[in-house]
Formats: C-alpha cells, sequence, structure tokens
C-alpha cells in the first residue's frame, strides 16, 4: 500500500492524462507501424478514388497488410506509341513482410468490338492479358507477379488487339473515382520453427 | 477486470481515447478516427492478487500466495494488461500509397495483478 501511482516491480510510472500520454501515444502507434516518423502526404489523392479503391480491398481480410498504389496523374502515354501507367510503390512496411499478391485494377470503357488487353511489364514482357467482350466494361482486375512490388516504382504498358490503335490507355475512363492502382498483399514471412528447450 | 472509476485505487482499467484529428493525424490516418489508448493503473495489494479474475496467471497466483504468507523474496504484484485486441488502421504512406494493416495486440482490453 502507500504505492506512488504507477508500479515500482514494473518501473514504468503511468503518465496523467495530457500532453505526456498522446506522445506515448503517438511512439506507440508509428511503432507499431514500423515508421520512424509520420508521414508527409505529398501527392494528394482525390477522396473518390480512395474510396472506390478501399471497396475493392478484401473486406475483413485476416491480419495482413494490403499496400494500394494509385496511377501518376497526368496523360497515361508518354508522348510514345506504347502508352504506360506509372505507380510509386511502397515497400512492404517491414523487413519480416513479404509481398504475396498484386493485382492492377482498370476502370475501362466498353469496347466496340471483342479484343485482347495485355498489360505489358517494364521490359517488355507480358504480363497479364484478359479478352474484353464488346459492350463490357468497368473495373477489371489483372493478376501481376508479386516480384515487381519489389521495384521503387512500376511502368506498365497496354497494349489492345484488335482495337483500331493499339494504344491500350485509350479503353481507359479515368475519372476522380476511377484512377487505375495496384493492390499488393503482403503478410509476416514464414520464420523457421523454432523449437523451445525446457 | 475493473473499469477505473474517478475515485479507484485498485488496479484497473483506465479508459483513454485518441482522437487523431485532435494531434493532427487525421490528414495521414484515413481510418479510424482515433483508438483507444486504455492504460492499467492502480495497486495489488497482497490480499488482491491471485484472487480469481485479477491474477494474470497461475505463476504470479503462487507468487501471490508466496508474499501472502509474507515470505521473503516476495516481488511486488504489478497492474498489467491481461486482455489486448487488434487495432486495424488503414493510412497513407510517404509515397501517397494507402496501407491497410492490423496490429495485433494493440488495444489493451482488461488488467490484472501480475
Amino acid at each position: 500500500g502507500g504505492m506512488a501511482m504507477g508500479c515500482p516491480g514494473c518501473g514504468v510510472p503511468t503518465p496523467a492524462p495530457g500532453p505526456a500520454l498522446l506522445e506515448l501515444a503517438k511512439r506507440q502507434l508509428l511503432d507499431r507501424l514500423h515508421l520512424s516518423e509520420r508521414p508527409n502526404v505529398t501527392r494528394a489523392v482525390p477522396r473518390a478514388a480512395v474510396a472506390s479503391a478501399l471497396r475493392r480491398l478484401h473486406p475483413g481480410r485476416a491480419q495482413g497488410y494490403e499496400i494500394v498504389s494509385f496511377a501518376e496523374t497526368g496523360p497515361y502515354t508518354t508522348g510514345t506509341l506504347v502508352p504506360e501507367l506509372r505507380f510509386e510503390l511502397s515497400q512492404a512496411p517491414a523487413r519480416d513482410v513479404e509481398i504475396v499478391e498484386a493485382q492492377l485494377w482498370l476502370p475501362l470503357r466498353a469496347p466496340g468490338a471483342n479484343v485482347t488487353l495485355q498489360v505489358m511489364g517494364p521490359d517488355g514482357t507480358a504480363l497479364s492479358t484478359r479478352r474484353l467482350a464488346a459492350g463490357t466494361g468497368g473495373w477489371l482486375t489483372f493478376s501481376l507477379p508479386p516480384g515487381l512490388h519489389g521495384l521503387p516504382s512500376l511502368h506498365l504498358a497496354l497494349l489492345c488487339h484488335g482495337c483500331t490503335h493499339p494504344d491500350g490507355t485509350r479503353l481507359l475512363s479515368p475519372g476522380p473515382a476511377r484512377r487505375p492502382f495496384v493492390v499488393a498483399r503482403a503478410q509476416a514471412r514464414a520464420r523457421g520453427r523454432r523449437v523451445g528447450k525446457r | 477486470s475493473l473499469r477505473c472509476a474517478p475515485d479507484s485505487a485498485l488496479c484497473c482499467l483506465q479508459d483513454y481515447y485518441v482522437d487523431f484529428r485532435n494531434i493532427g493525424w487525421h490528414d495521414w490516418i484515413i481510418k479510424p478516427e482515433g483508438y483507444q489508448l486504455n492504460y492499467c493503473v492502480g495497486q495489488c495489494p497482497l490480499h488482491v492478487a491471485g484472487s480469481p479474475g485479477m491474477a494474470a496467471s497461475f505463476h504470479s497466483a503462487v507468487l501471490n500466495l508466496v508474499k501472502a504468507n509474507s515470505i521473503a523474496g516476495a516481488g511486488h504484484a504489478c497492474c498489467v494488461p491481461t486482455h489486448r485486441r487488434p487495432l486495424s488502421v488503414l493510412y497513407f504512406d510517404r509515397g501517397s500509397n494507402i496501407v491497410k494493416t492490423d496490429i495485433p495486440d494493440m488495444i489493451v482490453e482488461a488488467c490484472g495483478c501480475s
């Protein structure tokens, strides 16, 4: 009895509610998010695009990470024939986490005829291909190799076979709520089994 | 586990809600709007430790029986979390990507005397 606030055995005095406790809360949250300081959001993403992407995340997914990277704004072509989508990827938030799955989400217009849309990687290899029936548009997903997410940025080209022009980005129907994005799902790296010895 | 009342001295759970708008973090944390930074505070007199619902574990119950029989060498009982739950966070990282993550054992839900 008669102990001061806090617990001598634990050696951590409990701060009274106020600035000290708020600093403790900030520190605790940043540590658990593996962040050294709070991020400064430089490139604002329209709330509509965020809401649209969040509706496509895996609701109620068990423990794990999901990272959504939005395509850079501005024209989706770099002036060359082969257009491209550019993404600034963030690495998995912690060292013991690996990307296990990545998907590209594209908001597409309905094509006038049956076409085949190909996603080409930075080195020109075809990463993913999907056939689009005439008249079908909306959000479409293309699976990407998880290893791509290890790059600091990702440049993808879209080629359309059967379109009047090979520029696949002409099929995109971009808008504030319709920004192409990549969703990567990460999970804790499986550690070697630890045998406890008594 | 007890929730702290203004005048409680026994080991209890102190609710403390941190609103991210109040600390200027609502621009980069999309969800939730804040989080319960609950913590454990209060004393663990000998007669309390080890009683059902307060002991953090069988080990602490034995330790407290040792103390209750005032055998030398008993340590201090501490008011510590005995149950926690995860916190799901959705935030913008410095590249303006959205990260959704679940932080295990983040919210203290119950306290007990170890």
